[in-house]
């Protein structure tokens, strides 16, 4: 039977969704609900696809994509690739509410982020920079590029623009590699 | 990829995601889960939604808005949030992915696309009825 509140999440993240039904229960809205909840994730990381220390880029580091929409007035905050800050739910929620903006991205919203008081550190850790440095050993396989040479299936760049292939590249897919 | 919803007492919903994104992404790169639409979205008077997977892919389709506005016209959010996935699966079947769908009146579904590997989709749900965050999951 529906009932309300009611708190739903994606993945098996129990802890997240008991810190979003704290913040109801506490008096907090639902903005807060959700940034509790999110922020929880954050900070234990969950299964590795959220917050500092996962999923290294071509350069090794953790970058962090966030948003956070109010149903009610349709307003919305998010950051894209926001560097060297760990909040990055609660850095979405500042750009809705201290900014006319939408949207911020790259090294510009983490300066908005320390200006608005949020800590810079590094986002690495042990376990993301061995991950990192097996994948170089492995030439860099899996990675995310196409057309290029030399060919990307083989070897680490730098890459050049190269030959379009007729046939798309088979890609293994691992399900904890993505958004 | 955390993505959640959440629906007050009173009706009102919001909705976020938060990631660190794909692995060994090119440097710049940006998923779907800060793109309002893609990531999640929510307006109180039809549902939120929330989505997860190859944010490359489900970007382009914007499942959270399409399941939401199916809510909005009265779809179940199981249905809402099947018709969202089905909309990317038919431009690219093998894509890896799955969302949360839930409507203002607290009912609530998800789906995912079946791909070797990936048949089946957990999610959480707490509500006065669950009293704990009650991990269920739905088959792609």
């Amino acid at each position: 039977r529906a009932t309300l509140p009611l708190v739903i999440n994606t993945w098996e993240f129990q802890h997240a969704a008991d810190a979003a039904w704290r913040a109801l229960q506490a008096g907090g809205s639902v903005m807060d609900a959700v940034e509790k909840g999110c922020s929880r994730c954050e900070a234990e990381q969950c299964d590795g696809s959220v917050g500092f220390g996962g999923h290294p880029d071509e350069r090794g580091e953790t970058t962090l994509d966030a948003m956070i929409m109010n149903g009610n007035t349709m307003e919305v905050g998010a950051v894209g690739d926001l560097r060297r800050i760990k909040n990055a739910i609660s850095v979405a929620r500042a750009v809705m509410e201290h900014t006319e903006h939408t949207l911020l991205v790259g090294e510009s919203a983490s300066q908005f982020a320390e200006n608005m008081g949020f800590t810079a550190e590094d986002l690495t850790t042990n376990n993301s920079i061995s991950v990192f440095t097996q994948w170089l050993k492995d030439n860099c396989q899996p990675n995310n590029r196409k057309n290029v040479s030399p060919d990307p299936s083989k070897y680490c760049g730098p890459y050049k623009p190269g030959p379009t292939l007729k046939h798309r590249r088979r890609r293994e897919i691992d399900i904890h590699a993505h958004d | 990829t955390i993505g959640m919803v959440v629906i007050g007492r009173d009706g009102q919903i919001a909705a976020g995601t938060s990631t660190n994104g794909a692995n060994y992404k090119v440097p710049g790169r940006v998923g779907d889960s800060p793109i309002a639409g893609a990531g999640s979205y929510a307006e109180s008077a039809a549902g939120g939604a929330a989505a997860t997977g190859n944010g490359d892919v489900m970007m382009r389709f914007l499942p959270s808005y399409l399941a939401v506005e199916l809510m909005r016209i009265g779809t179940e959010p199981s249905t809402a949030c099947e018709t969202a996935i089905s909309r990317i699966k038919r431009h690219n079947p093998g894509f890896f992915g799955a969302i949360i769908c839930a409507n203002s009146t607290g009912h609530y579904g998800a789906a995912c696309n079946k791909i070797p590997g990936f048949t089946r989709f957990p999610f959480v749900v707490y509500n006065s009825q669950t009293n704990t965050p009650l991990l269920q999951s739905v088959d792609c």
